[in-house]
């Protein structure tokens, strides 16, 4: 078969659409997914290699988490209600604790329904420390007094939890911004880092997503969660070609363990046949 | 946005004097990009598209001066004909009726039971709230705050399984005199067997008068499997799309309905209870469309 520009397809002409409506259904985007099938057939000796080498280029370089010198690492945890924010919190914290760091944890969702129950299940369970205060509470007070103990008492990492909130609620954006100010406000190098939690299973609204809650945040990092569902987390070829935000975890199930570090070519090849 | 792109060709075919099938074509292929933009599953999109051309080649469109704004209203009408379903009401004639929600981690089942309690108190049924979720944890507190605040009687089952429970809870809700007992239950994956085994175990325990998929509307391609694995295993009988006013397109409520046939009944447009609204599917198809 040719294509134009003269070069000899390696596959055939259904072998690539069934690789295109691959990449659709795994989320890529319709337009991404036929950009990136076009390219691949014009590149000589159009191949799946060629396909996967564009694709794995397109995730951004691994730079090094915001690790401070001294003094502790804070990690403020934001994203859409339901993602996975609470228990990716108690996977993270195990994490640390397995290092050998204290870990201090900021119960900021204030708002939901046993929201501060469910964290201190899993703190307790990540064997660090916690701060709470009434229901209801600022949720920029909880924050500020998590990371003034936090820094008084020498912990090595302070992770806040906020409430989950949706991209297009003006009022809770505003909460949002008031939440990382405050934090600084407490501790100037403060947030280290800002990860935004992304259900594996979400569609291309991910996409609003990720660019409004960094407009308010700072994001600078993603976790895609749920990956062990039928979701194979395509969006993340979307966010990575827009934004170029680290991928710093997967969430793989329910449990502590199920935490691990992103893996950017056995993502692409999962996408591919 | 779809209707953007389709005033564009309708701009350039007014005054045609056929629709040639090339232009339809192209006017297909930005309609097919669109819906996939709005999270409408592939296999749905597909079958949209020829259904589509199949009403568009007809003559209404031959004869119109402005064929672009007629294939617009084809596909428009399209969406809310599947979408439209049979409306009617749950089914509650049972004493107790059991309502089971099921549905993947975090959709907003928990929320949406709340949500439905408060509905139907409201409409004057006495109503229990009960949770079959042992995995995650304070889950079933949740639940206990959330009835609360709606002022409804929270049922703990009691049992070793999820089904166990669940019996449990719907011998306590008749001896109690509830009309309806909402059934929470744990989120799973449905490609983890040994849960939709359970969530099976479940549904055939309480003989619910309504199984209900609870479905994040930015769910994205999934949405078709996810259906479809639910379906076969509860044999649902609605659908609640939940976060709706996270501004999503919302092209999952399409999956749903192509492969379940299975109506859309609510969707949750907040986190607060009262954030529940009966599903329109004109509305629906709107929103899809962009
Ligand atoms: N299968 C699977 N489930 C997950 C994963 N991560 C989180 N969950 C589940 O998703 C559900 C929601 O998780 P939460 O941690 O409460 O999510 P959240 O973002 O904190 O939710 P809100 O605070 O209500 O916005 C829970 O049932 C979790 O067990 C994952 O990687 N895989
Ligand atoms: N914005 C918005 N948030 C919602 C809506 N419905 C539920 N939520 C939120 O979504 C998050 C998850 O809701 P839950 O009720 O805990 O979800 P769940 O399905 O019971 O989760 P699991 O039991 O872990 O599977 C919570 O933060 C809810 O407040 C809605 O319609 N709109
Ligand atoms: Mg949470
Ligand atoms: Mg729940």
């Amino acid at each position: 078969q040719l294509v134009p520009g003269g070069s000899v397809d390696a596959l055939s002409e259904e072998e690539w659409l069934d690789i295109e409506d691959g990449l659709i259904m795994a989320d890529c985007g319709g337009e991404l997914a036929g950009e990136l099938v076009h390219k691949a057939r014009k590149r000589r000796g159009g191949s799946v290699q060629a396909l996967k080498e564009s694709m794995i280029s397109m995730l951004p370089e691994v730079k090094a988490v915001n690790m401070p010198e001294s003094g502790p690492f804070v990690l403020l945890v934001v994203g859409v209600n339901g993602t996975g924010k609470t228990t990716t919190i108690g996977k993270i914290a195990t994490m640390f604790r397995q290092q050998g760091r204290s870990v201090l944890v900021g119960a900021a969702d204030t708002f939901r329904a046993a929201a501060v129950e469910q964290l201190a299940v899993w703190v307790e369970r990540a064997g660090a420390e916690m701060v709470r205060q009434h229901e209801g509470a600022d949720p920029a007070a909880v924050a500020f007094d998590t990371i003034q103990r936090g820094v008084a008492r020498n912990y090595d990492v302070v992770i806040i939890d906020t409430a989950g909130r949706v991209q297009t609620d003006r009022g809770l954006m505003d909460e949002l911004a008031k939440v990382r100010r405050v934090i600084t406000k407490a501790y100037p190098e403060a947030p280290h880092e800002v990860w935004q939690v992304v259900d594996g299973g979400t569609g291309q609204n991910a996409v609003m997503q990720v660019d409004k809650f960094r407009e308010v945040a700072g994001t600078s990092g993603l976790v895609v969660t749920k990956l062990d569902g039928s979701g194979k987390g395509g969006i993340v070829l979307q966010l990575s070609h827009r934004f170029g935000l680290p991928i710093r975890y997967v969430g793989v199930g329910e449990s502590l363990e199920d935490l691990m570090a992103f893996d950017g070519e056995a993502f692409v090849t999962s996408l591919l046949p | 946005r779809l209707s953007e792109k389709l005033g564009d060709i309708a701009h350039k075919l007014r005054g045609a004097a056929r629709v040639s099938e090339a232009d339809l074509d192209a006017t297909l292929r930005e309609m097919r990009l669109a819906l996939l933009e709005a999270d409408v599953a592939l296999p749905v999109t597909r079958h949209l598209m020829s259904e589509v051309r199949e009403r568009a080649l007809g003559a209404e469109v031959a004869k119109s001066l402005q064929p672009g704004q007629v294939i617009i209203k084809i596909l428009n009408d399209a969406l809310a004909d599947l979408l439209g379903g049979q409306r009617r009401d749950l089914d509650l004639s049972k004493i107790p009726s059991v309502i089971l929600l099921c549905g993947l981690q975090g959709a907003g089942k928990t929320t949406t039971a709340g949500k439905l309690a408060r509905l139907l108190v409201g409409q004057g049924k006495k109503v229990a709230l009960t949770s079959v979720d042992a995995t995650r944890p304070a889950a079933r507190e949740q639940l206990q705050v959330l009835a609360g605040q709606v002022d409804v009687q929270y049922i703990a089952g009691e049992g070793h399984s999820a089904a166990a429970m669940a019996r449990s809870a719907v011998k306590q809700a008749g001896r109690d005199g509830h009309h309806v007992l909402i059934l929470d239950t744990a989120g799973r994956q449905v490609v983890d067997d040994e849960l939709m085994r359970e969530i099976r175990e479940v549904a055939a325990a309480v003989g619910a008068t309504e199984r209900l998929l609870v479905l994040d509307a930015m769910t994205g391609q999934t949405a078709l499997q996810i259906a479809e694995q639910f379906h076969s295993a509860v044999n649902m009988s609605g659908c609640i799309l939940t976060k709706t006013d996270a501004d999503v397109r919302g092209g999952a409520a399409l999956s749903v309905a192509h492969s379940t046939g299975v109506p859309i009944r609510y969707v949750g447009t907040g986190e607060k209870v009262d954030a529940f609204e009966l599903f329109d599917p004109q509305r629906m198809a709107g929103r899809i469309l962009g």
